[in-house]
């Protein structure tokens, strides 16, 4: 779906429905997404941002979506 | 907590330039 895989999508979702200000942090979606390793939530963060679909907010551990509001 | 005033601008600032490169992409798709 719009490019993604599989992977890319379940995170950037997570992220879309985050409501905090300051994002969602890379160590909840390890928590939540229980089919992932680290090291593929890390790539699939990497990619969703250089695509510009999320961005990161108080530090390089939190992300929004730049679709969220 | 809240959020200080420099970090809300940091945030906007970062979402205003994703905004960028995901238009950059769209357009090179194109």
């Amino acid at each position: 779906m719009n490019g993604l895989t599989s992977q890319q999508s379940q995170v950037l979702n997570l992220i879309r429905n985050c409501r905090e200000q300051e994002g969602m942090s890379i160590d909840y979606m390890r928590r939540t997404l229980k089919n992932m390793t680290i090291v593929a939530i890390k790539q699939a963060v990497e990619f969703l941002s250089n695509e510009g679909h999320i961005y990161s907010t108080v530090d390089e551990d939190h992300f929004r979506s730049t679709d969220a509001e | 907590a809240g959020l200080t005033e420099d970090q809300k601008r940091q945030i906007e600032e970062n979402r205003l330039k994703a905004l960028a490169r995901r238009a950059e992409r769209l357009a090179s798709q194109r």
